[in-house]
């Protein structure tokens, strides 16, 4: 009973008792989808040696694969309207979230903010969001090329070169211009960014995208600055939005999703532009 | 045309590598952003000029002009912090008009959030129809950014359909006596 949902009659998103995402339905099914911010610890290295620099501008190169967890439980306020459904979560002092669903939209957004990116314990951190599902992918997943082919990817896998990775979460890294997504026979996930970041599959069925980073050592490669910009005497605080659709996998022979997420693409890509005009001497009519 | 090709030559200063994946210095960064600060300011007066010629009934290309051609002009600004919902027009004043071009070669509709400092706004369009709009707050984590100087606490949605391929549509928004309640959360939440 405490379970809470957003959505319309494409699709409904519902939240589990810690607050976080849990399920999506959409009219062909239900997937159990789950969604948290993670962070992986910045490398710290000798820079005079190659293989041990640190992570900076040029490379992101994590301590251990290991992520760490930012929270355990968010603070949530559902807003239920006519146009729009929102939960907003607060994961702790420096992460936050909107998730919403618009009522005539087949998908979801998730609107993440970040920063300022604590380092009182001198730790670099490079903050990313992790979608998890029941889709079984394999290891295959799906990156773009700036917003034109979808490249196949398979984790620990070159396709010209027989590869051992020495760093297994960097080395399965790839730019996401716009779209990284994964699938099986039945469904298909996609995330949609509204910048280029890094992103990843780490595990079957979850998709991964850096969203912001604050390192504290330079990587040697010729910046010769660490990563670690501020304003007004404050870590940067980054905004963006995540897309979600979820549908049919293309091996079913259906294109609709790969339809709306090219249509949704677009939109998002090049938005309208807004212009406003102050029209305190002009009444409505004058206007017209 | 100088305003078009400040903007040219600062694009292609934004397809250096350092530009593009964000390796320069961080001062470099600075001066890349005040670019494109200066860039899309310098522009701002192009694209009022055309909005200008476009909604006063004349014909930009010709020059002729339309028989309903009327005198008013106005100011078509752009909200550079609108990414942090923050916009002086329109959380300062009573009447404002909101226009949006869309630049894709297809019909499109888009809802639009406007951010505002009261919750009494109605929103036409130009048949004299009432939009249904709702107001939503802003999350505080972002009301309390500590550089952020905005007035606005909600946002003004509505649905702008069927905005024209290479086009646009104007709204008019204004404040109203009518009294709206707060909007309130669920009462499950956690």
């Amino acid at each position: 009973s405490s379970f809470v949902s957003i959505g319309n009659e494409k699709i409904r998103l519902t939240f589990d008792t810690n607050g976080f995402l849990s399920a999506i339905t959409t009219k062909e099914m239900t997937r159990i989808v789950n969604q948290e911010f993670l962070y992986y610890e910045g490398a710290i290295g000798n820079n005079r040696e190659f293989r041990n620099r640190s992570s900076g501008a040029y490379i992101f190169r994590p301590k251990t694969d290991n992520v760490k967890l930012v929270t355990t439980g968010p603070k949530i306020k559902v807003y239920r309207g006519n146009l729009v459904e929102e939960v907003h979560q607060i994961f702790n002092e420096w992460i936050s979230q909107v998730v919403r669903v618009y009522r005539k939209h087949g998908y979801a957004e998730f609107e993440w903010m970040v920063g300022p990116i604590p380092i009182d314990d001198g730790v670099g951190k490079e903050i990313i969001t992790r979608f998890n599902s029941d889709i079984q992918s394999e290891g295959i997943f799906y990156t773009d090329s700036n917003g034109r082919e979808m490249l196949k990817r398979l984790r620990d896998h070159r396709d010209t070169w027989r590869v051992k990775l020495l760093e297994h979460t960097a080395g399965n890294y790839y730019p996401i211009t716009t779209k990284i997504a994964l699938e099986d026979e039945n469904a298909r996930l996609a995330i949609l960014t509204d910048r280029a970041q890094g992103g990843s599959s780490m595990g079957d069925g979850s998709l991964e995208l850096m969203i912001h980073r604050r390192l504290l050592h330079d990587d040697a490669f010729g910046v010769d600055e660490s990563l670690n910009e501020t304003a007004f005497g404050q870590g940067l605080v980054a905004r963006g939005t995540h897309y979600l659709i979820l549908g049919n996998s293309q091996l079913d022979q259906s294109p609709t999703t790969q339809l709306l997420e090219r249509f949704t693409q677009l939109e998002k890509l090049l938005p309208t532009w807004k212009f406003f005009s102050d029209a305190t001497n002009s009444s409505y009519d004058d206007w017209r | 045309l100088p305003h078009l090709s400040f903007f040219r030559e600062t694009m292609g200063i934004m397809q250096h590598h350092d530009a593009v994946t964000g390796t320069e210095k961080q001062k470099v960064a600075y001066d890349y952003a005040r670019r494109l600060n200066v860039a899309l300011r310098a522009c701002g007066s192009n694209t009022k000029d055309i909005l200008n010629h476009l909604t006063s009934g004349e014909t930009p290309q010709t020059g002729i002009p339309d028989t309903k051609k009327h005198d008013y002009k106005f100011e078509f600004k752009t909200c550079d912090l609108l990414n942090i919902s923050s916009c002086l027009i329109s959380e300062t004043s009573d009447r404002f008009i909101l226009t949006l071009y869309n630049p894709l070669a297809h019909s499109t509709f888009e809802y639009v959030r406007v951010p505002v400092s009261t919750l009494d706004y109605i929103v036409k369009d130009y048949r004299d129809v009432t939009l249904e709009t709702e107001i939503l707050p802003i999350p505080e984590t972002i009301q309390n950014i500590t550089f952020r100087n905005s007035r606005a606490k909600y946002e003004l949605i509505f649905l702008a359909s069927e905005l024209p391929p290479f086009g646009y549509k104007s709204y008019y928004i204004m404040k109203t006596n009518k009294h709206r309640l707060e909007p309130i959360p669920d009462a499950d939440n956690l």
